[in-house]
């Protein structure tokens, strides 16, 4: 997955 | 989603409410640590740097508009409230909180996964959040007798961060190259740092005792 996709969490 | 993270987001989010209740309710926010507020809004503020530009879900960007609207109007309360700061006790709340602020991020810049300005910054709350409730534990430890909601309130910060522990296993377990060495090890450190207070607290509950940490 995209880097930015692998911030998911909070 | 995994049952262990939306239990330490609905966790945290308790926490943030039971401290918001507090406050708006009985009006005072004794006991409560104004720097590991001020600590906690910095936090989301540069964690959450992408909430405009990156969609990740409704919960989740709804989630985070709690969290930052919350850290800062607690922060506003302390602060500016006419009746509540006054119950601010500033003598007590002494942790100089700037100073470990500058080191998270010299270290985020130093240690990361990637050297762009929100990665940096990300990294940074990470580093931040894991000591943010220092000012806290201080001060709790000064004033001696915790009252409950404040108690409940730590409760629940420690907990947030010990479910997500589980969620990282979970995941790790469970998705291929999910690996986060620096968030996994930022909130192990920060879980440890409620260690003790945990333990007064369980053996408070389990006396039915009063909240009471060591001088």
């Amino acid at each position: 997955p995209p880097f930015n996709l692998m911030k998911d969490e909070l | 989603m995994n049952i262990f993270r939306l239990a330490g987001d609905m966790t945290h989010l308790a926490s943030v409410l039971v401290l918001l209740l507090k406050i708006h309710t009985i009006k005072s926010c004794a006991g409560i640590s104004l720097k590991t507020q001020e600590l906690y809004a910095l936090v989301f503020a540069t964690r959450y740097l992408d909430i405009f530009t990156n969609y990740i879900s409704f919960y989740n960007t709804i989630m985070k508009l709690i969290f930052l609207g919350s850290s800062f109007s607690i922060v506003w309360y302390i602060k500016r409230h006419k009746i509540v700061h006054r119950s601010y006790d500033k003598d007590q709340d002494t942790f100089r909180h700037w100073f470990i602020v500058l080191p998270c991020l010299v270290l985020a810049l130093l240690i990361n996964e990637r050297f762009t300005f929100k990665e940096v910054m990300w990294t940074f709350s990470l580093y931040l959040e894991a000591v943010a409730i220092l000012p806290q534990l201080v001060l709790l430890q000064r004033t001696r007798n915790i009252d409950n909601l404040t108690g409940q309130y730590v409760f629940l910060l420690g907990a947030y961060r010990a479910l997500y522990i589980l969620n990282w296993i979970y995941r790790y377990f469970t998705e291929d190259h999910y690996i986060h060495w620096i968030t996994w090890i930022a909130g192990l450190v920060q879980t440890l740092l409620y260690a003790d207070f945990f333990y007064y607290y369980f053996q408070s509950w389990k006396n039915n005792a009063k909240l009471e940490l060591p001088a």
